[in-house]
Formats: C-alpha cells, sequence, structure tokens
C-alpha cells in the first residue's frame, strides 16, 4: 500500500503549577 | 497563617503515545511521539531516578563528563537541571565516539528527592533479559527544553511498533534520565544527537543515521520521506500519523505549502534541521465576526508535537493577552483571565503566508478552579507551535523537499480518504506566500492586516499580507465574504 498508519494514545499527565512538556531537544551546536 | 493558594492544573498536560515492543521476549514500553527531535530512546531498567524496584534512591553512579574546552564553538550549554556538576568546564553529554567515555568521570548520586519517578507506568527495558539486544556502543545524550534529559548507549533489536516491525532502528537505551517516558523522535535526520546534539563530538565528524522515518522508506514501506500529523480534537483519546500519505478527509479547504526556514544557518547549518516554518501574522476573531490583526511581523516557530503548549514572542503575547483582558501573575507566571465563556468561537488566527490555521481560543485555556489561565507562553527563545497549535490542524511533513503542507483539521470524521505521497504531497498547492519567508530577527510590531480577503473558508487566502505596512496601531476589520 505504500503507506504506514500510525495510530497513537493521547495521554493526560497531572500537573501542578508549571504546565509544558517540552520536548525540543536543546541543541547543542559545534562549529562546523 | 502561613496558607499558601496553590493552584493545580489537572490533566492538562497532554502527550501523544506509542506502543513498543522491544527485545526477545517483547517488553513492553510506551513513548511520546515527537516531531521536535529524531532519536527513538527507551528508558532502561537501571534508571536510578526511578523509585522503586531495584533502583534505590541512594544509589550512586556514573555520569560520564566531557571536558568542554574541546569543543569550541558551542553555543548552548547543555542543560543541568540539579546543578551537581560543578565541576570545571565539565556538562552532561558524552561524546559519540563509540567509546562511550569522554576525558573524565564523576561519580554522582541522585538526589533521594528527586529518585521519586514511577518508571512502571511507561514500561523499561532491560538489557540482558532481552537474547536479541545488540549494543553498538555509541553513547546517546540528549537534553529537552523543558529540564528532562537521558543518556545512555545506542542499540539494535527486535522492535516493534504498533504492530509495524521495524528492527534493525538503531534506538537508545537510556540508563538515566529524568523523563518518566521515551521519546520516538520522527524529526529530519540532521537533528539528530549524532550530527547537531551534545553527542555530536569533536573526535568524530557529526553523522546521521536512519532514523524512524527513513527507515520506512529506505525499507520500501513508504515511497516519501513524508508523514501526515492529526492530533484529533482536544477532547479525542487518539490521533494518528500516516506515514507516506495524506487522508484528505481530515482537513477542510486547501491543503497549502510553505518551506521550512533555516533559522540555524548563521550556527552553520545549511539546510533546516528542524520544523521551522513562518509566520507571516496573528490575529484574533470574535464570535460577533470581527476581528483583529495583532502583527505581521514574521516570525520563525517550530512545529512540535512534543511540546504541550504554544510558545510565542512575548510581545505577542501581551497582545493576546491584551485582547483578552487577561493580567499576568507573576506567582503562577500565567496571564490569568477569567473564564471565557465564548472560547470556542473566538480564534487566534495564524496566518502563514496568504493562508490561516484557525486555532480555537479554548485550546489555549488552561482550566484552574474558578479562573483560567492563558496556555501561550511568553519566550524570548523559540516559538514553539505545540499540541494546543497542532491539534487545529493538517499537518503534512515533507522531509524530502522540506516542506509543510497545513490545513484546518477537521474532525469527527470516521470515513477515510488515503492518498499514498509519491513525490510531491497530492492536492497541495504553494500559498500565496510562499516565497515570504522569514530571514532575519526583527522586533515584534503591531499593525498590519492578515484580514484583507474573506476567510471565512478554512485556510484561505489573505492577500498579500507580507506588503502590509507595520504602523503604530492594531488593525480591526470585517471579513468580507
Amino acid at each position: 500500500s505504500k503507506f504506514v498508519k500510525l495510530p497513537f494514545h493521547k495521554l493526560y499527565g497531572d500537573t501542578r503549577d508549571d504546565v509544558g512538556t517540552d520536548k525540543k531537544p536543546e541543541v547543542r551546536l559545534l562549529k562546523r | 497563617a502561613d496558607g499558601y493558594e496553590e493552584i493545580i492544573i489537572t490533566n492538562q498536560q497532554s502527550f501523544y503515545s506509542v506502543d513498543l515492543e522491544v527485545g526477545t521476549p517483547p517488553q513492553n514500553v510506551t513513548v511520546l511521539v515527537d516531531t521536535g527531535s529524531s532519536d527513538l530512546w527507551i528508558m532502561g531498567s537501571n534508571n536510578p531516578y526511578c523509585s522503586s524496584g531495584s533502583m534505590s534512591s541512594s544509589r550512586r553512579h556514573v555520569i560520564n563528563k566531557r571536558d568542554d574546552s574541546s569543543s569550541s564553538g558551542a553555543l548552548v550549554n547543555d542543560i543541568n537541571p540539579f546543578g551537581w556538576l560543578t565541576g570545571t568546564g565539565s556538562a552532561i553529554g558524552p561524546t559519540a565516539t563509540g567509546s562511550g567515555g569522554g576525558s573524565g568521570t564523576a561519580t554522582q548520586s541522585v538526589p533521594a528527592s528527586e529518585a521519586t519517578m514511577n518508571c512502571q507506568e511507561f514500561g523499561t527495558f532491560t538489557t540482558s533479559d532481552s537474547s536479541t539486544f545488540r549494543s553498538n556502543n555509541t553513547y546517546f545524550s540528549i537534553s529537552y527544553g523543558d529540564g528532562t534529559f537521558a543518556s545512555g548507549t545506542f542499540g539494535t533489536d527486535i522492535l516493534d511498533l504498533s504492530d509495524l516491525n521495524v528492527t534493525g532502528l538503531s534506538f537508545a537505551v537510556a540508563n538515566e534520565t529524568n523523563s518518566t517516558m521515551g521519546v520516538l523522535g520522527i524529526g529530519l535526520p540532521e537533528l539528530e544527537v549524532t550530527y547537531s546534539g551534545s553527542t555530536a563530538s569533536s573526535s568524530r565528524r557529526p553523522y546521521t543515521y536512519d532514523n524512524f522515518p527513513m527507515v520506512l522508506k529506505n525499507s520500501g514501506a513508504i515511497k516519501t520521506n513524508a508523514y501526515s500529523l492529526y492530533l484529533n480534537d482536544s477532547d479525542a483519546k487518539h490521533g494518528t500519523i500516516l506515514f507516506g500519505a495524506v487522508d484528505h478527509s481530515k482537513y477542510a479547504g486547501t491543503l497549502y505549502t510553505v518551506p521550512i526556514v533555516n533559522t540555524l544557518s548563521a550556527s552553520g547549518f545549511s539546510s533546516p534541521i528542524q520544523f521551522d516554518v513562518t509566520i507571516n501574522g496573528i490575529g484574533i476573531s470574535y464570535p460577533d465576526n470581527s476581528q483583529k490583526t495583532l502583527t505581521t511581523t514574521q516570525i520563525p516557530a517550530l512545529l512540535d508535537s512534543g511540546t504541550t503548549l504554544t510558545y510565542l514572542p512575548q510581545a505577542v503575547v501581551a497582545m493576546i493577552a491584551d485582547e483578552l483582558d487577561a493580567q499576568y501573575s507573576s506567582r503562577l507566571g500565567y496571564y490569568v483571565l477569567d473564564c471565557p465563556s465564548n472560547s470556542n468561537s473566538t480564534q487566534i488566527v495564524f496566518d502563514f503566508g496568504g493562508f490561516h490555521i484557525n486555532a480555537s481560543l479554548s485550546s489555549f485555556i488552561l482550566n484552574a478552579g474558578n479562573i483560567c489561565l492563558l496556555g501561550i507562553i511568553a519566550t524570548d527563545d523559540t516559538t514553539i507551535l505545540g499540541d494546543s497549535f497542532l491539534t487545529n490542524a493538517y499537518v503534512v511533513y515533507d522531509l524530502d523537499n522540506l516542506e509543510i503542507s497545513m490545513a484546518q483539521a477537521q474532525y469527527n470524521i470516521t470515513n477515510e480518504n488515503i492518498e499514498v505521497i509519491t513525490s510531491s504531497i497530492p492536492s497541495a498547492i504553494k500559498a500565496p506566500g510562499y516565497t515570504s519567508t522569514w530571514s532575519t530577527s526583527a522586533s515584534i510590531v503591531t499593525g498590519g492586516n492578515i484580514f484583507t480577503v474573506d476567510t471565512s473558508q478554512t485556510a484561505s487566502f489573505s492577500g498579500n499580507v507580507t506588503s502590509a505596512t507595520a504602523s503604530a496601531t492594531s488593525t480591526t476589520s470585517k471579513s468580507r465574504n
């Protein structure tokens, strides 16, 4: 079929005050 | 007398996950789906941050440190969320040379107060219990913007992902992480830690490897390295990523294409390494059909499923808060507002170069008892369009052509209309402002008009927004049908 269907779940986590799951990586760059 | 009111926000930190079966016999772990990174890693069972089992909270363990003097030109220091590593020139983040060693090591204890994670909920992986696990002795280390980090070693094993066999895909087993769950990064290969991350080393040239989307393409499972992300509405329990195809039933209007912009060219990257697109303007649409443009200053923004909320420049958040009569609480760190009764019909409008994505205000409202908080966070760093934005859009990430196609998401659709992507994104057209992209940072100014033409259609044309001249005052206009 040449495509792949990937269902995912939406999960919830309790949090206090500080919200935001920031999975942006801290890119550490090297001089090229 | 010393009472303290604590605002509790429950069940609003959402994240999107898939289940993996790893090893022989299979071990079950759950990972977060992340377009903002590019590596797959799972938690090892020996993680000292876990609170139960054999993982003693007082167990001492070794953190390999690298002498940072060998990596001149580093722009961003590795984060150090707990501040134990105080050695001169040290940083979390061993090299990726395959030796697994840096220039020195230090023995550190995880503070007992930090070793409290329940690691059983999302599963851990015991390499010694799998007869098919093969380590390739390459160090892995990553840190994220929320202060979480993971480090361990790359390897391969039998790997099934939602009944899809992807054995051969390299993944890391983190023997040390303060994150409760692993991550399935599906970004560009250039964002892999071995290329642009802290494990890229001066002792070995940065390199990329085949990550999950690349494995799908190279195995022939998909024709092009592109996928469509559909988070569904905010109340939905499931969403879908369609690799190699578009489901035309999941969006309304036209699918518009914009280029991914390179926000890191000044750092030596000749092409984009992450999914940044250009926001050409932001406005608000009210239930009475009145509309207001807040800014037409171009802003690069990361489309990141691994971030729950949305992060905009401070000036833009202040404009939105002003419109909503929200007041900033320094104690809470959020703008506070009366819970709006019409948050479903008030929309934050994002112009991406001649077409709009209308994001319901309710997507950005956090309920906290009798008050509400604005879940749009001011940042001086990267603008991030997280899940709260993405739930409003149908987004096609074209990794081969470095383009993003977007349209207004449509919910509660049971049928499918799937079309395979063979080269370009089917039915997508270039946005009117395709070539008007961000190039340099500029101060946010008010003014301009993103509502110059009919916006009653989703993802509709908005005229030549880039020619709008910024002025000292914002513009309010009615849509014309």
